[in-house]
Order: C-alpha cells, then sequence, then structure tokens
C-alpha cells in the first residue's frame, strides 16, 4: 500500500 | 491528476457547499441527519490529519482545509445555531453500530499498523457508511427536500467518480489502492438505490417521497 506520505487524493 | 479525480472532488465540494447553502439561505437543518454529517466531520479530521506532517501541493492543501471547515460549520448550524430547528426525532441512527465496528476493521485491515494509517483507514471505511443515517432518516420519514436530494446526488456522484479515476490510475500509473477501493465500491453501492429514484422522480420535476 502507499504511504501516508503519497496521500495525494482527497 | 485526471479529469474524473478533478470532477469528483468538484462534485463532493458542490455536496458540501449545497447543504451549507440549503441550511443557510432556509434558515433550518429540517430533514438533514446531524449525525451524518457528525460522522462526515469526524471522517475529514482523521483522514487529513497529514496535513500537519506532508505537504501535496496547494491545491490538496487547500481542498482538504475547506472540507474540514465546511463540515464543522454544517455541524455547527445544526447542532448550534439552528438546533430548534433539527429533526431529531428522526434522525434514530444507531452510529456506535457504525464506528465501532469500522473502528474494529482499521486496526484489523491497514497499510501500516501506524496511528496516522489507521486513522486514515478508519476514516476510508466511515466515509463509506457515514451517509447511513441520512438514508435512514429518509426512509423513516417517506421523503426528502429536493435540495436535499441534489445533496445526495452530488455527494454519491463524488466517490462513483472516484472509482472511475481509480480505474484510470491503475491502467495508466499503476496505483492501486485496495483499501479505498473496496471501501469505495460499497459507498456507491449504497446511494444506488438513491440515483435510482433522484432519476426517475427528482429529474422528472417530482419530489422526492416513498411509498408507504
Amino acid at each position: 500500500g502507499q504511504s501516508v506520505e503519497g496521500k495525494d487524493e482527497l | 491528476m485526471n479529469i474524473f479525480r478533478l470532477t469528483g472532488d468538484l462534485s463532493h465540494l458542490a455536496a458540501i457547499i449545497i447543504l451549507l447553502l440549503k441550511i443557510w439561505k432556509t434558515r433550518s437543518c429540517a430533514g438533514i441527519s446531524g449525525k451524518s454529517q457528525l460522522l462526515f466531520a469526524l471522517v475529514f479530521t482523521t483522514r487529513y490529519l497529514d496535513l500537519f506532517t506532508s505537504f501535496i501541493s496547494l491545491y490538496n492543501t487547500s481542498m482538504k482545509l475547506i472540507y474540514v471547515a465546511c463540515s464543522y460549520a454544517t455541524v455547527y448550524l445544526i447542532y448550534m445555531k439552528f438546533k430548534a430547528t433539527y429533526d431529531g426525532n428522526h434522525d434514530t441512527f444507531r452510529v456506535e453500530f457504525l464506528v465501532v465496528p469500522v473502528g474494529g476493521l482499521s486496526f484489523l485491515v491497514n497499510h501500516d499498523f501506524s496511528p496516522l494509517e489507521i486513522l486514515w483507514t478508519f476514516s476510508i471505511y466511515l466515509e463509506s457508511v457515514a451517509i447511513l443515517p441520512q438514508l435512514f432518516m429518509i426512509s423513516k420519514t417517506g421523503e426528502a427536500e429536493t435540495i436535499t436530494t441534489h445533496y445526495l446526488f452530488f455527494l454519491g456522484l463524488y466517490r462513483a467518480l472516484y472509482l472511475i479515476n481509480w480505474i484510470w490510475r491503475y491502467y495508466f500509473e499503476g496505483f492501486f489502492d485496495l483499501i479505498a477501493v473496496v471501501a469505495g465500491v460499497v459507498q456507491t453501492i449504497l446511494y444506488c438505490d438513491f440515483f435510482y429514484l433522484y432519476v426517475t422522480k427528482v429529474l422528472k420535476g417530482k419530489k422526492l417521497s416513498l411509498p408507504a
């Protein structure tokens, strides 16, 4: 899964 | 950023603004589930804690701040300013039946067992079911104001557009987030019955009322 830093979606 | 993601965000924003304006202009929150709005405020609060830890873009930061601010403003209008118009007698969904299982699930199924990630997961799961108190309220009273149905339409459309965005991102960016996708599918399915009524009734100029 993606990291917290990578959360570009809303 | 693709067109589905952008229109999804704008649809979400439209929903939030429609609801705020409806309450503000009519000076009333009749027919609106305060419980759903409390859950959405909790969703935004737990999801956007990364505002403190990472910067993605000006767009990302501003939208997050707008969503959070609007959701708190909505809760304030319902439970404080226009409390007298709040229809608590019909807003009887037991939110603990959502929050407790969702909380447990976010501890069990997540990408990483860290506080921020668990809270993000919690917000994703909770968002998928947060509209249930509102839908429950409509099924109880058997009707909804037309402006409320526009709110629900844009709120449902937003996650449906995100689903297309995720298909797009999977093919063109190799991006895939199982947690978000499964929760997004559940969320969109919950709106299907409403979408049907919206298209067959509201768009034809009729009020949304359910058969007794």
